[in-house]
């Protein structure tokens, strides 16, 4: 549901 | 003036002169209009911080920690005082504010062991690349395109101030909503083409790191269940305003629409970032 959320991101080459 | 949505709500949130995050916000006691997540407990400062720390072991060689739209500061001031001082002199420590109050009233409280900037490029230019970023409801306040589903012509409208309805002139390859055909009549979506904008200023600068983003939604069209006027909304000292209350005190009231996350993901994936975690908040601050 609607909610805070976390996200983390990685550029490609460090995922 | 007649003007999109999306122009309205840039004018009165940061509008030179006249906008509210650029000239009226107040930071600052009981009147302040600051009661975020970050501001109410220092729980998510000291769970940012353990989670910078997770990421620098993956990545040593990264020195430098970037928060954009700091508010008034507590945030960073949390996270930096729960790194040891061997953290605290590992990295540097930037923000990048486009508010001038806002910046002013950050300075007051931090002091001088922060760099300033006014875009992200510029704070990843002085890392060369390379940076942990995060931001905390940030994304919320980046002007929405309003668009209106009209189910007789099967097609979307997008919806200007004061209301009238208009052709709109984007690529629905990258919004969700543009491609959803089975709304009912009328309903209302906001799209951050805005995001997307700056998403392709930004990341060309962005070589190595990790970026935690924080801000209230969902995935699509989950976003719009039971939300046929769509997320927008404004505030004006605490008290929530819908429909065309929202067009009634510009510069004077926080403007909001929440963040479909299915987008916002699809957009980074495309340049290049892999989303590597997603909770909710209670399950951020548990794991950290």
């Amino acid at each position: 549901g609607t909610a805070f959320k976390c996200f983390v991101h990685r550029p490609q080459a460090c995922a | 003036m007649a003007e999109p949505f999306s122009a309205f709500m840039a004018r009165a949130l940061f509008d030179p002169e006249r906008g509210y995050y650029t000239r009226h916000i107040r930071t600052v006691g009981s009147r302040g209009d600051f009661s975020t997540s970050a501001t109410l407990s220092p729980s998510l400062g000291h769970a940012i911080a353990d989670w910078l720390k997770a990421e620098s072991h993956l990545q040593p060689h990264v020195r430098h920690i970037i928060e954009i739209g700091a508010g008034d500061g507590s945030l960073m001031q949390t996270l930096r005082k729960s790194f040891g001082w061997w953290a605290r002199r590992r990295f540097t420590f930037h923000i990048v504010e486009t508010s001038p109050v806002l910046r002013q009233e950050q300075q007051k409280k931090l002091g001088g062991k922060f760099t300033w900037h006014t875009d992200l490029a510029a704070a990843l230019a002085s890392a060369q690349g390379h940076a942990f970023i995060y931001h905390n409801e940030l994304l919320d306040a980046f002007p929405a395109t309003l668009v209106q589903w009209n189910a007789a012509e099967q097609r979307w409208l997008e919806v200007w101030v004061p209301e009238q309805l208009h052709a709109h002139h984007l690529d629905p390859a990258h919004y969700s909503a543009l491609r959803h055909t089975s709304f009912a009549d009328r309903q209302r979506c906001e799209l951050h083409v805005s995001v997307r904008d700056w998403l392709h200023q930004w990341t060309p600068h962005w070589k190595s790191g990790a970026m935690l983003t924080i801000d209230y939604g969902d995935a699509f069209p989950q976003l719009y269940h039971r939300r046929p006027h769509g997320t927008l909304r404004a505030y004006l000292l605490h008290q929530r305003l819908t429909g065309t209350d929202i067009y009634a005190n510009p510069g004077r009231q926080d403007i909001t629409a929440d963040i479909n996350f299915t987008d916002y993901t699809a957009w980074l994936q495309a340049l290049g970032f892999a989303e590597v975690s997603q909770h909710t908040l209670a399950e951020f601050l548990h794991a950290h």
